[in-house]
């Protein structure tokens, strides 16, 4: 059987709520070292991979490999069920037909029991190469969340430009064009703001803003996101779950998404 | 004009 107890309901519930949209049905897979979910959109644009480790568990037990089919949408609907401080248990038998799922206030003077249906997903796992990007920048969550916000508003793809300066966010449409630059800044007062830029050449690709708004709704997560970029390859945005800052979590949400290219 | 590539084309079925 699987039984975990999150310490934060919150953080399931933002973690659910940030793919819900992308991905209505997904294949948790739950081992001994913890639960995983990769799954990508019904037009196969982009993929969201999800790990969280047992070490960000108050408690993990794992009998046997299981996978967990789960409607998304519906499983966010049953977190939304949870009170602020609650905490969250997870649980299933081997071959069980439902997820059990029980919130628990702070002093356990509520508690509340639910169950969600499983099911049969048929999704293949991608093998994602294990690459090193050409760039990496770190910046705010909620910076990143304005920008791809601002730029929607002129367009529907965006073309992200990185120089040791800074990065630049340029996008063109029907009513007229725009790009913000955001300057490499170490030393800012908060630094949460600060935005942190490795690379080796300068690199711009396009993307498609729809799907980068999608992955934004992780924003509540982390104050600080990280992207990574290759020349001709899927951008990263990745976040960490139940971590400080941009120090290594128990846990990442990342968000994979292929380029616009020139036909 | 741009074209939206599949990840399908980056990723292969382990």
């Amino acid at each position: 059987m699987f039984e975990a107890t999150l310490q934060k309901a919150s953080t399931l519930k933002k973690v659910i709520e940030a793919i819900k949209d992308l991905v209505t049905d997904g294949n948790i897979e739950v081992s001994e070292t913890g639960m995983n979910l990769q799954a990508m959109d019904s037009s196969h644009v982009s993929l969201v991979s999800l790990v969280l480790h047992t070490d960000m568990f108050e408690h993990f037990r794992c009998d046997r490999n299981v996978t967990l089919g789960i409607n998304l949408p519906n499983f966010a609907k049953i977190l939304k069920c949870s009170g602020n401080d609650d905490s969250v248990t997870l649980k299933a038998q081997d071959d069980g037909e439902n997820l059990a799922i029980v919130f628990e206030s702070e002093g356990q003077e509520r508690v509340s029991e639910f169950e969600l249906k499983l099911m049969d997903i048929d999704a293949e796992s991608l093998g994602i190469p294990d690459q090193d990007y050409n760039t990496n920048v770190k910046m705010s969550s909620a910076e990143f969340q304005r920008i791809v916000r601002d730029m929607t508003v002129l367009g529907d793809t965006c073309s992200i430009g990185c120089t040791k300066e800074g990065v630049k966010f340029s996008v063109s449409g029907d009513l007229g064009q725009g790009n913000i630059t955001l300057r490499q800044t170490n030393s800012v007062d908060k630094e949460e703001e600060a935005v942190t830029i490795e690379m080796d050449e300068p690199v711009e690709l396009n993307f498609a803003l729809r799907y980068l708004g999608f992955f934004t709704k992780a924003s509540p997560l982390c104050p600080r996101v990280t992207i990574s970029m290759s020349p001709d390859v899927p951008i990263v945005v990745a976040y960490n779950v139940g971590g400080e800052k941009d120090t290594e979590g128990a846990g990442s949400l990342s968000f994979y998404l292929a380029p616009k290219i020139d036909e | 004009k741009q074209k939206q590539k599949s990840l399908d084309s980056f990723f292969k079925p382990k």
